[in-house]
C-alpha cells in the first residue's frame, strides 16, 4: 500500500509541476512533498510555490487568487494521473482575475476532450468558453426550475427571477 | 462513461420535476444568487452516495425535502436519478446506459435503484469504485473542496492523493 | 455594562431588518437574537432569514450569495448604529450575481456620504461605480507599484503586468 | 475625520515608496492576482496596530518586510504612514492632520509615531477608540471577517456588536 501511495504520489508531483507553471507562467515553479517521508501514510503533504523572481514560499503567503489556482494546478494533476469521468466546479472562479479566469477555462477545455464538466460560474467570460449554458431561476418564488440559455440572452434571467 | 442527464423532483428547491441534460464536454450552470445552482451539485452528489448532511448543507436529513412555501406544500419524497452512458463499459455491468436513483422520503425510508432494480447504498457505490467518480472524491470540486486543499484540513490532500492511488 | 449591550443590540436588530430587506427585496424578513437572553454578554448571536414565500431558516441553509449578502446587512447595520470613518471591502463582492452587486454598489453610495470606503475587487460593475480607481501593478516582478487608473483603461493593466 | 493618505515603503511586495491618496468618497483598488492589493489592506492594519500574525497572513513578523527577489535585495526596514484629516476633531487632538506611522526594523526593532513623535502602540489605540477604527474593529472588513459573521468564530458577532455598544 506504501509503494503504491509512492508511486501515485511521485507521478502526481510531476504533473503538478508542469501543470502549475502551464496556469502561473514561465519560470513559475513549484514542488509537493511529504512533510514526514519516513511514515509516508499518515504524513500530511506540503504544496510550495515559487513564481519566477520571487521567493519561494508556503500556500499561506500567497494571494487569494493565487492559493486558487495553485489548488486547481492539483486538481488537476490528480486527473492526469487518474482521470474523472466528470468534474464539477461550483464558482471556483469568483477569486481569479481575467487573466487567470481566460487560463482556468483552457485548462478545462483541453482537459474536457477527456472528462465532461459542469461549471456553476457567475463570470461572463468563463460564460462564453461552455458549450451549453444552463440558467437557473425561480419564476415562482422558492421553486427553481431550469432552462438552456443562449449566453446573449442572459440577462432576461434576471428579470424571470423578479 | 459519459454523463447524460439528471432527474430532479422534491429535492431542496426543486419542487417541480427538472431534468438537465449533460450532452456536451463543458456544461454552464448560470443564474441569481439561490436560485438553486449548488441545489444541483448536492443533488449529484447525494444520488451517488452522499451521507454526511454537513457536506449537503443540511442541518439534517429530512432537510433535503422541498420544505413548502406560502404556495405550496412540503414534498413528501425527493428523488434524484442519474443517467450514465456506458457504451465504453468502463461501469462493471452490460447495459449501456445505467440510471442511479436515490429517493427518500418523509417518513425517513429511504431506496436506492441501479436501472430501475431496488439495491443498496453499498451496490451504488461499488459501481463506481474504480472511476474515481465517490461521492467525496475529486471528481466533486465545489468551492469548498478547493478550500479543503488549501487548509490540508485533516490531511485532506493525502486523502485525495490516496484515493487516486 | 449589559445594559449598554443590550440597547446597542435591540437598536442593530432593529437597523438590521431595515437594511436585510433593502439588500434583498420586499417581503424578505429577518432577524436577529440573543441565543441565551439570560446571560446576554456572553450568548451567541444568532441571525434568521425568512426570504419571501420561503420558510425561515437559518443562515447555514441559506446560498453563498444570500449568506455574504446577509453578513453585509449586518455589517451596516453596526455602521448605523456607531458610523465607522472608514471601510475597506477585500473582494466581498466575489459570490454575489449581478443584481447583487448593483446593490452593494448602491448601499456603499449612500452610506458614503458619511463614510469613507475603499472596495478591492475584480468586477467591473463595481469598478464602474467607485469615485477614483487605483490600479496595482507588478512592473517588476515581485515589485508592487501603484496608479491610477481610468476605468475604460483597465485592460492595459494586465499587459503591464507581463 | 477623513482618510487622507496612506505610504507604504519596504513592506511586503512594496519594495518601492508607494503613495496613495483617498480623497474621495470610495476608492475602487484593482489589478491581477498577486499584484498587492490585499497587501496594501494589511499594511493599513498593521500601523493601526494590528498584532496578530494571522491577521496580517504572516507565519511571523519578521515575514511583512520585502523579502527580496532574484534583482532586489531584501528590505532593511518597513515603514507604513496613514495620514488623516482631523478637521472635525473626531480625534482627540488639536492637530488638523494626524500622521499615524509604524517602522519594523529587520533586527526586530518598532516604533511608532503619531505626527513624527515616538510613541508606543497603545498611544495609537487610544487615539482611536471611540471612532470604531481599531485593526480589529468592523471597519476593516477583509473577506474573512464577512466569512467570521457567517461561522461566528468565537462569537465574533457578538464581539462586534459589544464593540459598537
Ligand atoms: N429543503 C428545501 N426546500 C426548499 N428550498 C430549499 C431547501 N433547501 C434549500 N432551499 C433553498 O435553496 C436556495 C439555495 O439554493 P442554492 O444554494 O442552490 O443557490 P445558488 O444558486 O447556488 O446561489 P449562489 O449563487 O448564491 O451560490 C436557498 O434560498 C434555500 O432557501
Ligand atoms: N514579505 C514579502 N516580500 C515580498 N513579497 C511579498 C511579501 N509578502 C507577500 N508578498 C507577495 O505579495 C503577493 C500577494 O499580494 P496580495 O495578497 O496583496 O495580492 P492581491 O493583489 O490581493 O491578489 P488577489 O487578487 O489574488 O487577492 C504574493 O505574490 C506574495 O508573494
Ligand atoms: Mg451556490
Ligand atoms: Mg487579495
Amino acid at each position: 500500500a506504501t509503494t503504491r501511495f509512492l508511486t501515485a504520489f511521485e507521478e502526481i508531483r510531476e504533473h503538478f509541476k508542469t501543470v502549475f507553471t502551464t496556469l502561473f507562467k514561465e519560470g513559475d515553479t513549484c514542488d509537493l512533498f511529504l512533510e514526514e517521508e519516513d511514515r509516508p501514510l499518515d504524513s500530511k503533504i506540503k504544496i510550495v510555490a515559487k513564481p519566477k523572481g520571487k521567493r519561494p514560499k508556503s500556500l499561506s503567503q500567497l494571494s487569494g487568487g493565487e492559493k486558487t489556482l495553485t489548488a486547481i494546478a492539483l486538481l488537476f494533476s490528480l486527473y492526469l494521473y487518474k482521470p474523472a469521468p466528470f468534474c464539477i466546479f461550483d464558482e471556483v472562479d469568483a477569486p481569479l482575475d481575467d487573466a487567470n479566469i481566460s487560463k482556468f477555462n483552457n485548462i478545462i477545455r483541453e482537459f474536457s476532450k477527456n472528462s465532461q464538466f459542469i461549471v456553476v460560474t457567475h463570470n461572463k467570460a468563463t460564460m462564453a468558453a461552455v458549450d451549453v449554458l444552463y440558467g437557473v431561476f425561480m419564476q415562482e418564488l422558492g421553486v427553481s426550475e431550469v432552462a438552456q440559455v443562449d449566453f446573449r440572452n442572459y440577462e432576461n434571467l434576471h428579470t424571470v427571477d423578479r | 462513461m459519459r454523463l447524460s442527464s439528471i432527474y430532479i423532483k422534491g429535492f431542496k428547491s426543486f419542487y417541480k420535476e427538472t431534468n438537465i441534460n449533460f450532452n456536451e464536454r463543458v456544461t454552464g450552470v448560470v443564474g441569481p444568487n439561490g436560485s438553486g445552482k449548488s441545489n444541483i451539485v448536492d443533488a449529484i452528489r447525494w444520488v451517488l452516495g452522499e451521507q454526511k448532511t454537513t457536506e449537503l448543507r443540511l442541518d439534517s436529513m429530512s432537510d433535503l425535502l422541498f420544505n413548502g412555501t406560502s404556495k405550496r406544500k412540503k414534498s413528501s419524497m425527493a428523488q434524484v436519478t442519474l443517467t450514465f452512458d456506458n457504451t465504453k463499459n468502463l461501469l462493471p455491468t452490460e447495459y449501456n446506459t445505467v440510471a442511479i436513483s436515490r429517493v427518500l422520503y418523509r417518513s425517513g425510508e429511504s431506496e436506492y435503484r441501479i436501472n430501475d432494480v431496488a439495491c443498496r447504498l453499498k451496490d451504488v457505490r461499488s459501481l463506481f469504485i474504480d472511476t474515481g467518480i465517490g461521492s467525496d472524491s475529486y471528481a466533486i470540486i465545489a468551492l469548498n473542496m478547493v478550500e479543503d486543499i488549501l487548509a490540508d484540513n485533516n490531511g485532506s490532500r493525502r486523502m485525495m492523493v490516496e484515493q487516486a492511488s
